[in-house]
């Protein structure tokens, strides 16, 4: 036994799922569920992993990916690496109905974007500015980068690529408070 | 990063994940969310599946795509979502990661690979018999 229509979400987001489910419930499409349900998380920053003022990058950036898929057309929209716009969703959106593309990324997609009609504004926040900072007073730690000098596991940047040699399995950074 | 997944009661069906990615990335970096059969999938007559953790590695295994396949072949969503992780767990073992499933008839299902960080694994599920968005949780 199962009940339709239905939405379901990664991770318990509440909200996400409550604006996905009053589209679907008052008739939207299924597509415009799941853009409004991950518009809402991008607005809410579901805890820290989603929208903007989240996971900045080594240079303190936050960049933004997301993508939509219409399981009858089989249309795609996405973006990836996006830079300086809040609502990745609405232009992933934008790509899948307004080019005959798949994926935009990096400065070109806000750059399509802001054509699109979408604001171009800083995704900095005085938390990921703090995440930012402690990062850098912390000797960069943790991070991604192998087979380079410094030794990337103590030291920051700039880094210079060295001989790859055989190394120990690393934990990766990755958990609960930092995932895709 | 939030991955979703919806059908409607005429069998419509859409994927969509939205994400700011790992933190402490090296610029430039894109994990799985924006990659279709990765992050996420759909194919109204088969099914829909959307996954998160790390996506450096899960990007390597399309598993939205491997459990909506599964679920065309007719395995239940859990069973799809389970075997999605176990394909990754084979080459990395503490990979923190999970993925939701759902198939054609709006039965669901997830998995999770049991990581430090991750023993158990919340979701979402909103139906009209719930009416209402009501959490569950699948033992990783």
């Amino acid at each position: 036994h199962a009940s339709l229509p239905v939405v379901v979400n990664t991770w318990p987001f509440k909200s996400a799922a409550a604006a996905a489910w009053g589209v679907l419930r008052s008739g939207g499409s299924v597509l415009d569920a799941v853009e409004k349900g991950c518009a809402q998380c991008e607005i809410e920053q579901c805890d820290g992993s989603v929208g903007f003022g989240g996971s900045p990058d080594e240079s303190g950036e936050t960049t933004l990916d997301a993508m939509i898929m219409n399981g009858n057309t089989m249309q795609v929209g996405a973006v990836a690496d996006l830079r300086r716009i809040k609502n990745a969703i609405g232009v992933a959106r934008a790509v899948m109905e307004h080019t005959d593309h798949t994926l935009l990324v990096g400065e070109a997609a806000s750059v399509f974007a802001e054509n699109m009609g979408f604001v171009a504004e800083d995704l900095t926040t005085n938390r990921s500015l703090n995440i930012f900072s402690q990062w850098l007073k912390g000797n960069c730690q943790p991070n991604y980068r192998k087979n380079v000098t410094p030794d990337p596991s103590k030291s920051c940047g700039p880094y210079r690529p060295e001989a790859i040699q055989a190394q120990n399995k690393r934990e990766r950074p990755v958990n609960i408070h930092s995932h895709d | 990063t939030i991955g979703m997944i919806a059908l409607d009661k005429k069998g419509n069906m859409a994927a969509g994940t939205s994400t700011n990615g790992l933190t402490h990335k090296i610029p430039g970096r894109v994990g799985d969310s924006p990659i279709i059969g990765a992050g996420a999938y759909a194919d109204s007559s088969a099914g829909a599946a959307a996954a998160t953790g790390d996506g450096d590695l899960m990007m390597r295994f399309l598993p939205s795509y491997l459990a909506v396949e599964l679920m065309r072949a007719g395995a239940d969503p859990s069973a799809a979502c389970k075997s999605a992780i176990s394909r990754i767990k084979r080459f990395y073992p503490d990979f923190f990661g999970a993925i939701v499933c759902a198939n054609t008839t709006g039965h669901y299902g997830a998995a999770c690979n049991k990581a430090p960080s991750l023993t158990q694994f919340h979701y979402m599920v909103s139906n009209s018999e719930s009416d209402t968005p009501v959490m569950k949780s699948a033992d990783c």
